[in-house]
């Protein structure tokens, strides 16, 4: 089940929103995709950037693991 | 190892664009 743009967009905008009155949190989301594609972070960097600035949100976490590749799943305490 | 959808989300959220 290949992911879309719009399944992104729909992600982005769910981030936006649960931080809405605190924009540096997606900023700091923004930043650390940044280093994801400029190949400073590897995929375990991002895994363990996103489960520190996503913690407390397993709404979120649980939508960004389904961007994950296979095998790699971050964690949900419940 | 590669991560497809990781980088589409990267890109839309860098772009907004496919890449």
């Amino acid at each position: 089940q290949r992911l879309k743009v719009e399944d992104a967009l729909s992600y982005l905008d769910q981030v936006k929103l649960q931080f809405g009155s605190q924009p540096q949190v997606y900023n700091d989301f923004l930043d650390i995709m940044k280093e994801f594609k400029s190949q400073s972070i590897d995929t375990p960097g991002v895994i363990s950037r996103v489960s520190q600035l996503f913690k407390g949100h397993p709404d979120l976490i649980m939508g960004f693991n389904t961007f994950l590749p296979p095998g790699y799943k971050i964690e949900v305490q419940t | 190892l590669a991560a497809p959808q990781l980088i589409m989300l990267a890109n839309v959220a860098l772009t907004g664009e496919v890449n």
